[in-house]
């Protein structure tokens, strides 16, 4: 089982099409393994990015460096992803 | 006993397919369930047909998870064909198109990529198919369709969350539904259910030409959110996939456009971000209750405007 321990998503806001441009360019590099739960669309749109723990650095660095900003949306994705499961499991234990 | 389902619960492809027989065997004369195919794991995909008889009549489709990460949709989905069911006989509008037309519904329309949020990765949203040449898996079934295919807004690369795969219609999820579609033959309104960020859309993604029922679809999608937002105030955008959000090639709504199908829609449902795919389970049912009534318009004015 996949685990996202740590991961964040974050909600980011380009405000123009050059800064559109380097977010589509982030989500192709394979080795940061960022995905994109909304991609990219037009400045003023907000764009949420999975970002796994070991690139989270790397990924705001480059963010802030180029003056896009930014605000963690799901601080770690694993904590939700529990509750979740837990719900899951209680609701099939509750008897209808 | 469909009334023993927890409509406000995620829940498994298991139990979801459990229930689909539990609703047929509920309302015999009203659903029923087709085979359309298999998916890439040969899982069987389902789509439950809601008819009070004729041959061939004409006929509204729905989907939902073709992300399969996106769980609200096949929650909301489950809801909607028991609402639907029940609704029958006794909402004079769902009356008046079951009486006249057929409702095609496919709940899970990637059970690969579904079984496997439940596995092994919540996030999943592609097929489960190969890719030859490439450690990466999986196809994405909205950039696979036949409509500007390989285009841009859809990825070359296998390992893209919006990979369009090898060739349009490579995915057998989206064979099936390509298939049925065209054998059907007479498919007056395709929705497609996805999730998030609370939008209604219309074709085209892959090109920046206005469709030429731009503006008929835009009164629907316009009306049609009025009534979403009329139960909780929910606020959704509508407008064609390329304007409203970026360009997309290759998507479901504008392969269907292209065929005829003129009322096509897609669907955004809730949030807005704050949980994303997350959406906890207590949000499903008014998600599914405001997406309802959206359906409503489109599957009215489908039934009121022939063509």
């Amino acid at each position: 089982e996949q685990l996202f321990v740590g991961d964040q998503v974050l909600r980011i806001m380009a405000s123009n099409e050059e800064q559109i441009a380097l977010l589509r360019a982030l989500g192709e590099q394979t080795e940061l393994q960022v995905d994109f739960w909304r991609h990219p669309a037009s400045p003023g749109h907000p764009s949420d990015l999975r970002v796994p723990f070991p690139s989270l650095q790397a990924v705001k660095t480059l963010l802030e460096s180029n003056g896009i900003s930014y605000s963690i949306m799901i601080q770690d994705l694993q904590k939700l992803l529990d509750e979740e499961k837990k719900a899951m499991a209680k609701s099939r234990r509750t008897e209808r | 006993s469909t009334s023993t389902f927890d409509f406000a619960s995620y829940h498994t492809i298991d139990e979801i397919y459990d229930w689909m027989d539990t609703l047929v065997a509920d309302h015999p004369g009203l659903v029923s369930k087709l085979q359309i195919g298999q998916s890439y794991e040969n899982r069987s995909l389902y789509v439950l047909k809601l008819s009070t008889g004729g041959s061939n009549r004409s006929a509204i489709w729905l989907d939902t998870g073709i992300h399969s990460r996106e769980w609200i949709t096949q929650a909301t989905g489950a809801w909607t064909a028991n609402k639907i069911a029940e609704e029958y006989g006794q909402d004079p509008s769902v009356t008046a198109i079951l009486d006249n037309m057929d409702i095609f519904l496919e709940i899970i329309a990637n059970p690969d990529g579904f079984a496997y949020t439940h596995s092994s990765n919540r996030m999943w949203r592609k097929t489960r198919s190969i890719n030859a040449g490439s450690h990466c898996i999986g196809v994405d079934p909205n950039r696979n369709w036949e409509a500007g295919f390989g285009g841009a807004g859809a990825s070359r690369s296998p390992c893209s969350e919006t990979y369009h795969g090898p060739y349009a219609n490579s995915e057998p999820e989206v064979r099936a539904i390509v298939d049925f579609v065209t054998n059907h033959g007479n498919i007056k309104a395709f929705i497609s259910i996805h999730s998030y960020s609370q939008l209604l859309l219309y074709p085209y993604g892959y090109t920046n030409t206005p469709v030429p029922d731009h503006e008929e679809l835009h009164e629907i999608a316009e009306r049609a959110v009025t009534a979403l937002s009329s139960l909780y105030g929910t606020s959704y955008e509508y407008g064609s996939i390329y304007t409203t959000i970026y360009q997309a090639s290759g998507t479901t709504v504008d392969w269907t456009y292209d065929q005829g199908i003129k009322y096509s829609f897609t669907f955004e449902l809730r949030d807005t971000g704050r949980y994303g795919f997350l959406l906890p389970a207590s949000q499903i049912i008014p998600t599914a209750q405001e997406t309802w009534l959206a359906l409503k318009v489109i599957m009215q004015y489908t039934l009121d405007h022939p063509y």
